[in-house]
């Protein structure tokens, strides 16, 4: 059958960085095309296509069933790719190589991350999963 | 063709804009 995009509207105004993100102003509804895991969604307003945040995005209806997978307390571990300084309170600044914890993994692409016992936001695309136990 | 997504991480809109879930 045909395929039925989810729409969702802009929370805020966004200003692209590249030319393959899309500009969009609070208020705009786009349909979503393609959710990627860190957070960039593809999305079309219009004939204009591009990748937005989905962090700036809030479905039009509750969605029927919840797309997030539940947190795991217990921690799924990976290794940061790249270094990573926190901008807002609320994130976690990691070295590159360092060992972490994944407790919750957010479809906006941050997700929360434990490292020994500081727990905050942390970029998923700069985590690998890792079959390897914490040093 | 979808194109790549950017590889840097997706910036998080400012604290009061911020929805409660996605």
């Amino acid at each position: 059958g045909p395929i039925v995009l989810q729409s969702y509207r802009l929370i805020a105004d966004y200003e692209k960085n590249s030319k393959s993100e899309l500009g969009v102003k609070a208020g705009d509804v786009v349909d979503v095309v393609e959710k990627n895991e860190n957070g960039w969604w593809f999305c079309q307003l219009k004939n204009k296509r591009g990748w937005v945040p989905a962090a700036y995005l809030e479905p039009l209806d509750s969605p029927d069933e919840s797309e997030e997978q539940e947190p795991n307390y217990a921690g799924d571990l990976h290794i940061s790719t790249k270094a990573y300084s926190a901008i807002m309170e609320d994130e976690l600044t990691v070295e590159e190589g360092e060992t972490v914890e994944v407790i919750h993994k957010l479809l906006d692409g941050w997700w929360v991350v434990r490292k020994g016992s500081i727990t905050g936001y942390f970029p998923a695309i700069y985590l690998q999963k890792s079959g390897q136990a914490p040093p | 063709t979808i194109k790549r997504p950017p590889e840097n991480p997706p910036p998080r809109p400012p604290p009061e804009a911020r929805r409660k879930q996605v």
